[in-house]
């Protein structure tokens, strides 16, 4: 048996918002200590990790570890059906090839449920070594979201130096180029305005706007985005779901032929 | 001209 009430369902639906546009399908990985997801883009350039801890559930239990295969479209389609405020569970059966979502209004005057098939998906599981990133970026996700959607209409790609001084966004194109730099804040009244760089050495990477625009959909969920490079590394785009868990974008950097 | 590689470039399969 496996089921896990949220009670700040709206959560769950960001999360869809997060991933939808960039997986048509993925595995979600239930355990005891929390539900994953590891999946790549269609294209292999990208990898999402998301990652729900058990704790951060109001009711958690899984008896059984369950890899449920999703349709994300589908699923996408079902939480739709829930309003921002109501509670979301997800049960299944072990063995099962459904699972439920059941909706819950605040007042619990109106209860939903909703069952869909669940798909067998053959994919690959990448790991993903422990990294000591050379430069971390932490900045408010909505000027992330911003400095990508101005710099796509310049070029396909953002190059991004981090160096002690800050950190640079550059795009070129037809139209000409543009550039976007942000220096550390030196004080801020509110933590998730703030611009924070912690490097070890500088470095400057290239990285495809079109990924970059996919991950900033998952802005809705913090307002801050940390982003961590390494020379010849790809970009680690972490954004942290309340106080559940967190999705990583990994996309990997552009390379001179 | 720079090229994309895929993410399998760098994470091998666990």
């Amino acid at each position: 048996m496996f089921e896990a009430r949220l009670v700040q369902g709206s959560l769950l639906k960001k999360v869809l918002d997060a991933i939808k546009e960039l997986l048509n399908e993925a595995s979600w990985d239930c355990a005891d200590s929390g539900i994953q997801l590891q999946a790549m883009d269609n294209s292999h350039v990208s990898l999402v990790s998301v990652n729900l801890r058990a704790e951060g559930f109001d009711k958690y239990r899984c008896d059984r570890n369950l890899i449920m295969g999703m349709d994300l479209t589908s699923m996408s389609k079902i939480l739709k059906c829930a309003a921002n405020d109501d509670i979301i569970t997800m049960k299944a059966q072990d063995n099962a090839d459904t699972v439920t979502f059941i909706f819950e209004s605040p007042s619990q005057e109106k209860v939903s449920d909703y069952e869909m098939k669940l798909m067998n998906l053959d994919q690959d599981h990448l790991g993903i070594p422990e990294t000591d990133y050379a430069c971390v970026i932490k900045l408010p996700s909505g000027e992330f979201a911003r400095i990508c959607r101005d710099l796509s209409n310049f070029g396909e790609s953002i190059v991004i130096a981090c160096s002690k001084e800050g950190v640079k966004f550059s795009a070129a194109g037809d139209i000409g180029t543009g550039n976007i730099k942000l220096a550390q804040t030196s004080s801020v009244d509110k933590e998730e305005e703030a611009v924070i760089i912690e490097m070890q050495e500088p470095v400057t990477l290239t990285f495809a706007c079109r990924y970059l625009n996919m991950f900033t959909k998952a802005t809705p969920l913090s307002p801050q985005v940390s982003l961590s490079m390494s020379p010849d590394v790809p970009l680690v785009v972490e954004y942290s779901i309340g106080d559940i868990g967190q999705i990583q974008y990994f996309l990997a950097p552009k390379i001179d032929d | 001209m720079s090229s994309q590689k895929t993410i399998k470039n760098f994470f091998k399969p666990s």
